[in-house]
């Protein structure tokens, strides 16, 4: 028996609408540690990594482990029924072919359940090793989300140049040219807001703009975002969800001609 | 003007 209960219900619908642009399918597998989905987009260039740890949930239990291959864009439909204050519980008996989809209303006077077929899926998973990055960069995930949406304008391609004094983003293309420079906060009141560099090595690497605005769906789970950038590797772009776990994407930089 | 690597050509 496997059973997930979550009394804030709309972190799954974000988690889904931070997920469902770049994967079509994807496999939730479920330990007693929590649930993890790993899934690379169709063209292999980036990556979703999402950890949802089983004591964030409220109700936690799995007796055995068990992988749910999911249609992303029928889960997504699914969870959309849910209310943004809804408690919702996925759970799946053992070996199940279906999984439910619970959702409460919060005075409990309205109960919805949805079940939903589980695919086989056969995909790839990547090992990812730890690795220590040249320069990780926080700062708030809504002036992320600008930049790439703003620098999209320019061109297909975004610059992000890493040094101690700041970070640029920059982009080039038919109309001109636009760069975008953060300095690291100097006295840092609310941490939220704050831009914080830690560098060993200055990094500059290029990225596509289309993946990292497909990155910053997952704006509304996190006020703050992680980028992490080492030279000739692919940047991480983190998001914490509080108390229960992360959402990951990684994207192959691009190389020069 | 710039290639665009797979992933696999990181990770394994």
């Amino acid at each position: 028996m496997f059973e997930a209960r979550l009394l804030r219900g709309s972190i799954l619908k974000k988690v889904l609408e931070a997920i469902k642009d770049l994967l079509t399918q994807a496999t939730f597998d479920c330990d007693d540690s929590g649930i993890q989905l790993q899934a690379m987009d169709n063209s292999h260039v980036s990556l979703v990594s999402l950890q949802l740890r089983a004591d964030g949930f409220d109700k936690y239990r799995c007796d055995r482990n068990i992988s749910m291959g999911m249609n992303l864009n029928s889960v997504a439909k699914i969870l959309k029924c849910a209310g943004d204050k809804d408690t919702v519980t996925m759970k799946a008996q053992d070996n199940a072919d279906t999984v439910t989809f619970v959702f409460e209303s919060p005075n409990q006077e309205k109960v919805s359940d949805y079940e939903m077929k589980l695919m086989n899926l056969d995909l790839e998973h990547l090992g990812i090793p730890e690795t220590e990055y040249s320069c990780t960069i926080r700062m708030p995930s809504a002036e992320f989300a600008r930049i790439c949406r703003d620098l999209s304008q320019f061109g297909d391609s975004m610059v992000i140049a890493c040094t101690k004094e700041g970070v640029k983003f920059s982009a080039t293309g038919e109309i001109g040219s636009a760069n975008i420079k953060l300095a690291q906060t100097a006295s840092v009141d609310k941490e939220e807001e704050a831009v914080i560099i830690e560098m060993d090595e200055p990094v500059t690497l290029t990225f596509a703009c289309q993946y990292l605005n497909y990155f910053t769906k997952a704006t509304s789970l996190s006020p703050q975002v992680q980028l992490s950038m080492s030279a000739d590797v692919p940047l991480v772009v983190e998001y914490r969800i509080q108390d229960i776990g992360h959402i990951r994407y990684y994207l192959a930089p691009k190389i020069e001609d | 003007c710039c290639i665009q690597p797979i992933l696999h050509q990181y990770y394994i």
